[in-house]
């Protein structure tokens, strides 16, 4: 494709992102170093700041199995798992927000419907995991549309299996960052990484390889003109997405694990469909 | 693989926002 052409579809897919993701790095990264002025995160560093910052959370609940009168050895417990219901609202509507964009790019929506459906229940974990990137750093993590910052340190010291979910995001997500990627590469490479041809069970491979391709070039060439220093940028942001399927991989098997052993789990309705015999 | 996925399904055939997420 002419040079032109793939500029107009960088332009689309950022301008998609931006429609469609409400808090970008640029915002993130602003929060994070402190230039927002007096909009500063509310910081949950302890159980105690948790319970003080649940206000912030936008907290649609998610119905329990039943309501267990609440004992003093399981406040603690009570608190974890209503995080982690809230964590799962966020993540439900990132998933619709994903759909969104997925469904911006040109072509996706003329794919055989299955094929749609199969490209979205592989690609969006691996999508929620590159944005987190940007809301992290070495110290913690942006949650809550950037209104909370939590702390590595308080995530690493809840209970088991749930200090164990955000250690490897962060160990990633720092070493992505590296790369310093912005919000425009960033729409290309999620993008890439819906078009995946090799998710399990599609039907119809081509058509999805051929528009996987024609973003790649788009991303190559964008990486050339916004990073020129940066060389083999394009080769070492393919090669992250290895390492993407692993944690994705690791991260469904924890959840498998928090169904089994947390009789007050419930998984969201839309996040069962997607792990249900995912990996 | 539309069956198992109503919810992906419909998120997909809707222009908008329809599911009550």
């Amino acid at each position: 494709p002419e040079a032109a052409d793939l500029r107009a579809l960088s332009r689309h897919l950022y301008e998609a992102y931006l429609k469609y993701f409400p808090l970008t790095k640029a915002k993130a990264r602003a929060i994070l170093s402190g230039k927002t002025g007096d909009n500063a995160p509310f910081v949950i560093h302890d159980m105690k700041s948790l319970m003080e910052g649940e206000q912030f959370i936008n907290c649609k609940q998610i119905p329990t199995q039943e309501h267990q009168p609440q004992t003093s050895c399981n406040i603690l417990d009570a608190v974890e798992l209503r995080f982690f219901h809230s964590c799962q609202s966020r993540s439900a509507e990132a998933v619709r927000e994903v759909t969104e964009f997925a469904k911006s790019i040109p072509g996706f929506i003329n794919l055989d419907l299955n094929d749609q459906v199969t490209l979205l229940k592989y690609g969006v974990i691996e999508v929620l995991i590159i944005m987190m990137a940007p809301l992290m750093n070495k110290d913690g993590t942006l949650i809550a549309y950037g209104q909370i910052f939590m702390t590595r340190e308080f995530l690493k010291s809840l209970r088991k299996p749930f200090c164990q979910m955000m250690e490897p995001k962060f160990e990633f997500s720092v070493k992505f960052n590296t790369l310093e990627l912005d919000d425009s590469d960033m729409a290309l490479f999620l993008a890439v990484i819906i078009l995946s041809g090799d998710r399990p069970g599609l039907l119809n491979v081509k058509p999805i390889e051929q528009l996987q391709e024609t973003v790649l070039h788009a991303l190559e060439l964008q990486l050339k003109l916004n990073h020129p220093d940066s060389l083999q940028l394009f080769a070492k942001l393919l090669q992250k997405m290895t390492d993407l399927r692993q944690i994705v991989t690791d991260h469904v098997h924890l959840i498998q694990l928090l169904k089994k052993t947390e009789v007050d789990m419930c998984l969201h309705p839309l996040l069962q469909e997607i792990m249900k015999d995912l990996y | 693989l539309k069956e198992k996925h109503k919810i992906l399904h419909q998120l997909l055939q809707n222009s908008t926002s329809p599911v009550d997420l």
